[in-house]
């Protein structure tokens, strides 16, 4: 573990508690994107299947708990809580996510470190987890209004890949034959996916002025 | 198998 690593873990849990905050005391969901909270899920269910099978640390399985745990009841408030639903544009959030699952697949049975079921499905997290965030980032170029905290969720969510770039530059630095080139490129494009509404979120943030991104 | 080292990350 490095600062890097410990860095993004905790801005990512902070990202996962930020949205659980704003959805549990508002009780509104108002700008989240369902289909981006979907994918996320199916990232944490296919990469932690090892969590019965190995452990690193209490630290590890727990944040995998809270991760796991975290994603599906967001999709569940979205899904089934009575007022949260209510609050749920479905109109807007029209991204066809199902067309990004299946390349992501496709792309894993071709491109792997191992042919096993547990490790094919790790790397369809990492590639999904790359483009899972794309529904949001449509969702609130179509809404005009985007709230504080849903603004935080996705630039939280963003900087965590970032910090978890400078821990692999660190670990290829240190640790001999640490090199994962499937991670480094997804993490990368992944935080790439970002970069314009990191512009504007500082834009916004420089002239104290509400988030806009252009249409 | 080397891969098994990157699988502590989350």
């Amino acid at each position: 573990m490095n600062i890097f690593r410990l860095a993004g873990d905790m801005t990512h849990l902070a990202s996962v508690l930020v949205l659980l905050l704003k959805i549990h005391t508002i009780k509104s969901c108002a700008g989240v994107s369902l289909k981006t909270q979907e994918l996320y899920a199916i990232v944490f269910a296919t990469r932690y299947l090892d969590i019965f099978t190995s452990f690193y640390s209490i630290y590890n399985t727990l944040m995998k708990l809270i991760f796991l745990g975290s994603s599906f009841s967001i999709v569940w408030y979205m899904r089934y809580h009575k007022t949260v639903r209510r609050t749920y544009d479905r109109e807007q959030d029209t991204f066809r996510h199902w067309f990004l699952v299946l390349p992501c697949l496709l792309l894993a049975l071709l491109i792997h470190e191992k042919f096993t079921f547990l490790e094919v499905l790790w790397t369809f997290s990492l590639y999904l987890e790359a483009v899972a965030i794309l529904p949001q980032l449509v969702l609130l170029q179509r809404t005009r209004n985007i709230d504080n905290l849903t603004g935080q969720y996705v630039f939280l969510l963003g900087g965590y890949r970032g910090f978890y770039i400078l821990n692999w530059i660190y670990r290829y630095l240190t640790e001999p034959h640490f090199v994962h080139w499937i991670t480094w490129i997804a993490g990368l494009v992944q935080t790439l996916l970002y970069a314009d509404f990191f512009y504007y979120y500082f834009q916004s943030w420089k002239n104290n002025k509400k988030l806009q991104l252009p249409a | 198998r080397p891969s098994a080292i990157n699988k502590d990350e989350l």
